[in-house]
């Protein structure tokens, strides 16, 4: 995945994502692409959560799967997470949780309570940063002004770094792919640095969503596992969502 | 640069999106959070039922590839559904909710649903 909030001139904020999923599941040799990756395409959906017919939050997601990767409160706070790989992983949060130690939050359940409930960018934060889940992850957070964007990096514990954006010191953007910012990505795996060099060209006095979508859409950011862009503006309390491909030559990651 | 990584110049100009790296939209769905979680996933699982059935069944046959005897499908039908009682509110109901409306086994759809946690290694 690659995620990135990013503030404008202006003090507005962006926030936009590739969703990549289905690294070794299964390689469709014939057709050079993942299958489930393919298989996960025609699921991905809009979905709109009201409460008393009002909108609560907005989110993509797949048909069949209740917790959220991608969403925006609108007016509030807009959210993404990517996958951190680590050995820490996932799967001794689940034996954790089938013997009986269940004190850990599901990530995906946590970013559904976080949109359904957290009130202020601060509070979302605050809720991502501390909770205790089941697997790590990066949690990238963007809010309704200047300064409101970061990107959480969680251990099953704890939270090991929140870097923010910081206008005033040029850095007018954050960007998570799957490596902690403190460390090289793996060396065939690195969709930071051309992400990073095409945010950098654009500029910060021209960013919009639309540059963002351009820079989501330069390979390798975009690759074989992208199975879906999202663009995000939260004061406006705007998603919208584009099912994606990446025509050879491509990258499968 | 046609040998891997791939990499290209910048792109520009590529919203609104078209071309060969613009598969579809994507449709929008309300989920109704004061009805019962039992029953708010229906309307999206009806239209979508036959497309998670496929995405099911593509991960039974890895599974099956891995474990040919069969068994890592059987526990993930028979052990898992045990689970569900301890995920929290609102998401067991509607768990099972979607297994009923979709006809995906609970196991397969709770496994759906944490494939995160099981895939962080």
């Amino acid at each position: 995945c690659t995620s990135v909030v990013a503030e404008d001139s202006a003090g507005k904020l962006f926030h936009a994502r590739n969703m990549d999923f289905g690294l070794f599941l299964g390689w469709d040799v014939k057709n050079h692409t993942w299958v489930v990756t393919e298989y996960l395409r025609p699921l991905v959906v809009n979905l709109d959560f009201q409460k008393g017919n009002k909108t609560v939050f907005k989110s993509t997601s797949f048909a069949g799967y209740v917790g959220m990767l991608t969403g925006v409160k609108p007016g509030v706070f807009s959210v993404t997470m990517n996958e951190r790989f680590s050995l820490d992983g996932g799967y001794i949060g689940i034996i954790e949780w089938i013997i009986g130690r269940r004190d850990g939050m599901w990530m995906s359940f946590l970013m559904r309570s976080v949109l359904e409930n957290a009130t202020s960018y601060d509070d979302a934060k605050n809720q991502l940063a501390t909770t205790k889940l089941l697997a790590p992850a990066y949690f990238i957070l963007g809010g309704n002004k200047s300064g409101q964007g970061c990107v959480i990096t969680r251990s099953r514990t704890t939270s090991l770094d929140i870097w923010e954006i910081d206008a005033k010191q040029s850095q007018w953007y954050v960007l998570e792919t799957n490596y902690d910012r403190w460390k090289d990505p793996f060396f065939l795996d690195d969709r930071r640095t051309p992400a990073m060099k095409c945010l950098n060209q654009t500029t910060q006095a021209k960013i919009s969503l639309e540059k963002i979508y351009d820079v989501l859409s330069t390979k390798p950011v975009l690759n074989k596992l992208t199975v879906y862009t999202t663009l995000m503006e939260a004061s406006e309390g705007k998603l919208e969502s584009y099912i994606r491909d990446c025509p050879n030559p491509c990258m499968p990651w | 640069q046609y040998v891997p990584p791939y990499t290209e110049e910048c792109r520009t100009n590529m919203y609104p999106p078209a071309g060969p790296t613009y598969k579809s939209t994507v449709a929008w769905y309300t989920i109704d959070l004061d009805t019962p979680p039992y029953k708010r996933w229906n309307q999206l699982l009806s239209d979508k039922k036959a497309e998670l059935a496929m995405l099911n069944q593509v991960i039974k046959d890895l599974a099956n590839a891995f474990v040919p005897s069969g068994k890592l499908v059987d526990l993930v039908d028979k052990k898992l559904p045990s689970l569900i009682e301890t995920f929290p509110s609102p998401f067991h109901d509607e768990l099972k909710g979607i297994a009923d409306v979709s006809g995906v086994p609970l196991g397969e759809v709770l496994l759906f649903n944490i494939f995160y946690e099981v895939f962080t290694v």
